[in-house]
């Protein structure tokens, strides 16, 4: 059953009728502050990186009463039979200690449109951030993005990695592109990579129509235009534990006052 | 007297049969030990609500709960404010009108959910004072 009362000479301890057992679910949604009970289109959503990486820092917090977790945190890892989950940095270990919420988002960018000659390598990423709850307030925000080692062409190479955010989209032209950061890659070099994306973060939650999504582009280091993955950038063709996503740290705002019911 | 009570303590502590009766153990009489304001254990199971599919972790969590009565008097084991003493001789008073001081928590714990969202999008959020880990007499 739900209850079980160890001490109470009564003992509580019986299944719950189906109306009792509805009653319940409403009054623990109620306690967790959602309107109903959340259906995720799953499919291989489970075993992706954003998962892995909050549960990663889920064990973080949880690290005092590791014991009860372990059994639920081994069940995932086991899933996973390719190495290279995401870790959390001591960067987001310095967030975390500073906020009430963290939300892992999934890139929904399924197939690459087609771009003009001079951005066809560019690769497009979205993300919805339109189910943050009230009253939370962005103190972070990061796009990660891991690289593999390439061994191939371009062994030698370095690459200037640019991240931009999209700032305005027209039907007969190229988006106008705002660079956030650009960074300089070694081929060999393996890894997530993670920039800072607080600002955008914060005008999408503000402004959602603002939320055009994040384009990146890979150069070499004589100016040539190549695709990210020839740089060793994941994918999503790539593994499902290093796909790129977004990771947002939220800081309460407001008070939150439940409603009478 | 404090010197007295502390003789006492230590007098228990030395006594074999004590040891067995755990942490914050009083000599009331049985009956006044099982309707006391006391900490209950509940565990509150997410499988058995049908809720794996969105809650990644925990599997559930012992909110727990407090009950019992609060009278004279206010067991020395535990959490009594002092509005609780007042409002316990008020009540004594005058037992028709003024009720007896509640029983509930005195110290609350946090826990942390990671869940998924309609959009599969993961939250990890801190829960303030989900878990019970004192009760006592207000």
């Amino acid at each position: 059953g739900n209850l079980v009362d160890f001490n109470n000479d009564l003992q509580l301890h019986r299944r719950l009728r189906t109306h009792e057992k509805r009653e319940m679910q409403k009054e623990i949604l109620s306690i967790l502050g959602l309107p109903h009970r959340p259906r995720p289109h799953l499919l291989n959503g489970k075993y992706n990186s954003a998962p892995l990486f909050m549960l990663n820092l889920y064990n973080t917090i949880n690290s005092e009463e590791r014991n009860e977790v372990d059994g639920i945190l081994d069940q995932y890892k086991s899933m996973f039979t390719t190495p290279g989950p995401p870790l959390a940095t001591s960067q987001d270990n310095a967030y975390l200690n500073d906020a009430d919420m963290v939300m892992s988002f999934v890139n929904l960018v399924e197939y690459d449109r087609e771009l003009s000659p001079h951005r066809r390598h560019h690769k497009e990423f979205k993300f919805n951030l339109s189910q943050i709850p009230e009253g939370e307030a962005v103190t972070a925000a990061e796009f990660r993005i891991y690289k593999e080692c390439v061994s191939s062409t371009f062994r030698n190479e370095t690459f200037l990695l640019s991240v931009f955010q999209v700032v305005g989209e027209h039907p007969d032209r190229d988006a106008d592109l705002f660079l956030l950061e650009s960074r300089h890659l070694w081929a060999v070099e393996e890894g997530w990579l993670d920039f800072d994306i607080t600002a955008t973060s914060n005008l999408w939650v503000m402004s959602p129509h603002h939320n055009l999504g994040l384009q990146i582009s890979v150069e070499t280091s004589s100016g040539q235009n190549i695709s990210p993955r020839e740089a060793g950038l994941v994918g999503r063709d790539g593994a499902l534990e290093r796909q790129p996503f977004m990771v947002a740290f939220f800081k309460v705002s407001e008070v939150h006052v439940r409603t009478a019911r | 007297s404090t010197g007295k009570r502390r003789q006492q303590s230590r007098n228990r502590s030395n006594h074999p049969q004590e040891a067995h009766k755990g942490p914050g153990h009083t000599d009331y009489n049985s009956s006044d030990q099982k309707t006391a304001c006391r900490k209950h254990e509940l565990y509150v199971s997410f499988r058995e609500l049908g809720w794996q599919d969105w809650i990644i972790a925990p599997e559930g969590y012992a909110a727990n709960y407090c009950d019992g009565e609060c009278s004279f008097p206010l067991n020395a084991h535990m959490n009594a404010t002092n509005h609780a003493i007042v409002q316990t001789l008020v009540h004594l008073m005058n037992p028709e009108n003024v009720p007896k001081p509640c029983c509930a928590p005195t110290k609350l714990h946090a826990i942390s959910v990671l869940y998924f969202d309609d959009n599969s999008n993961v939250i990890l959020k801190k829960y303030k004072n989900m878990v019970v880990r004192a009760c006592g007499c207000h």
